[in-house]
């Protein structure tokens, strides 16, 4: 349960979050000096360490960066747009501790945020979000070094993180005082059962992973399997659903309803505005079909399957009465990414090996309701009846559209310019050129007629 | 929906109430922005 260096104590780090799926898991940190007390979102989809700078309605503390003795103004203005919300920041460096992960202090870029929108949520009991993906995706630009970087760098331990999220089957919004682990440094054997089976990552910006396949009640969806890519697929620890896009979202809502032999729904409840309330008698979860994700295993033949039970994507919600009892359906659409969110993830202990660039699945030792898994796991399986490549091309050659339009561009642009100076130049010198200021007959002849 | 016959004839029982979430309206359709941000919990 540690380093095999020993320079770091894995058991340490168990239950060091807290929250639930609906607000996020936060860790808690001590940010300058004297150190003030912060909880902060684990955010695997984002690159930029921000803290709220200064006071929000919303909010019960913010990081004083005036009461700190150790911060340091960069004053590089950063905004951060995200799926949902924004910030404004400046940047500047402090130190920070985690009473419970590295030993230590290190110090990090923080922006300290000082506007925003739809971003710190009522009712969420963090402070800011600690972006744990590539530096591709830090603002303003790559050259400010992620949190997780600076940690591997200066507390010299392997580059690789992994988390366990523990809300199966618990209210999506309750007290937010479901567990969860953030293991810096590696992996802990005491948070997940069996193998772990990894699948490479895509591009390093954010976690980009690879489906194959998806399938419903055991049955395969059977899309191009590129629609399953459109235009990303990515694990995203700070999405709460599983967000699937548009046309993969009908598919699987339309296999529910087939595999569920639902008799009457709201189209409400598969949108996301409408709990369905059923009496705590009935168990709905024993009618809801499995869900299956394929991904590539890192022997590209093969792949292998991570396995949702519905106790995970039909969520008890915090809202209920004396004799009923209230669901939520945990799967959304997208118009721009599949997002392997907080509803997944709750069923699995996921490893972010960033040294090999890969993202290991494990069952989670906490993926239980009832005394019962919630999730499943297993491989391999072929890949023959799957095309070899299911990233779709506009993601992975983005730069090299990019040169090609600017290639194009600079080829049009320098075509109306010579147009240009054509029009401009003046007729009689045109003239000048074309004929040298011969005059022979005909030519005297001809313009003679025009005049 | 028409459900399929089922060997075993079992349908997911009608939810007892379908209830707003975040106190919209409830009809499912129209709902404003929050209660659609909220129904999406996260997404950062």
């Amino acid at each position: 349960a540690s380093d095999p260096s020993g320079a770091v104590n894995f058991v340490a780090m168990v239950d060091n979050l807290q929250g639930d799926s609906g607000r996020g898991y936060y860790l808690e940190l001590l940010l300058g000096t004297p150190p003030q007390k912060l909880n902060i979102l684990v955010d695997t989809g984002s690159s930029n360490f921000a803290v709220a700078g200064a006071p929000n309605a919303d909010l019960t503390s913010y990081f004083n960066t005036k009461e700190s003795s150790t911060y340091k103004l960069l004053g590089t203005v950063v905004t951060v747009k995200y799926t949902q919300g924004s910030w404004i920041g400046t940047l500047g460096t402090d130190v920070v501790t985690i009473p419970k992960g590295i030993n230590g202090t290190f110090t990090i870029n923080i922006v300290a945020i000082s506007e925003s929108e739809n971003f710190f949520l009522k009712g969420v009991q963090w402070h800011g979000i600690l972006g744990l993906a590539y530096d591709a995706l830090a603002k303003p630009s790559s050259s400010v070094e992620t949190f997780f970087d600076s940690l591997v760098n200066q507390a010299n331990i392997p580059n690789i993180f992994s988390l366990q999220m523990c809300g199966a089957g618990l209210p999506v919004t309750g007290t937010g005082t479901n567990g969860g682990s953030l293991v810096l440094g590696g992996i802990e054997p005491s948070l997940y059962k069996g193998e772990i089976w990894y699948t490479p990552v895509e591009k390093e910006w954010y976690y980009q992973v690879e489906i194959l396949k998806l399938e419903v009640g055991g049955e395969n969806l059977n899309l191009d399997c590129k629609e399953y890519n459109s235009d990303k697929a990515i694990v995203d620890s700070g999405t709460t659903l599983l967000r699937l896009p548009e046309k993969v979202f009908s598919a699987v809502v339309g296999a529910i309803i087939q595999k569920s032999l639902i008799q009457e729904f709201s189209s409400g409840f598969w949108s996301g505005v409408q709990l369905a309330c059923w009496a705590k008698s009935e168990q709905p979860w024993t009618f809801f079909p499995e869900i299956s994700i394929y991904l590539r295993d890192e022997n590209s033949s093969r792949s292998f399957r991570i396995t949702i039970f519905p106790q995970l994507y039909i969520q008890p919600a915090f809202e209920t009465s004396q004799n009923l009892r209230c669901y939520r359906f945990g799967i959304s659409s997208s118009t721009n990414a599949l997002v392997i969110g907080a509803t997944v993830m709750e069923g699995f202990y996921v490893i972010f090996d960033r040294t090999q660039k890969r993202v290991g699945f494990a069952l989670s030792t906490c993926a239980e309701v009832g005394g019962s898994p919630v999730s499943g796991i297993d491989g391999p399986f072929e890949t023959t009846d799957v095309a070899s490549t299911c990233v779709s091309t506009i993601s992975f050659h983005e730069p090299l559209l990019w040169i090609v339009s600017y290639a194009l561009m600079s080829f049009c642009g320098l075509v109306l310019l010579v147009l240009i100076v054509l029009l401009l130049l003046p007729a009689r010198c045109r003239r000048h050129y074309s004929d040298n200021g011969i005059v022979n007959d005909e030519s005297s002849l001809v313009r003679h007629r025009w005049k | 929906v028409s459900p399929p016959s089922a060997p075993d004839g079992s349908l997911v029982p009608v939810p007892v109430a379908l209830k707003p979430r975040g106190g919209g309206n409830g009809t499912g359709t129209g709902s404003s922005p929050e209660l659609q941000q909220e129904a999406e919990g996260l997404a950062l």
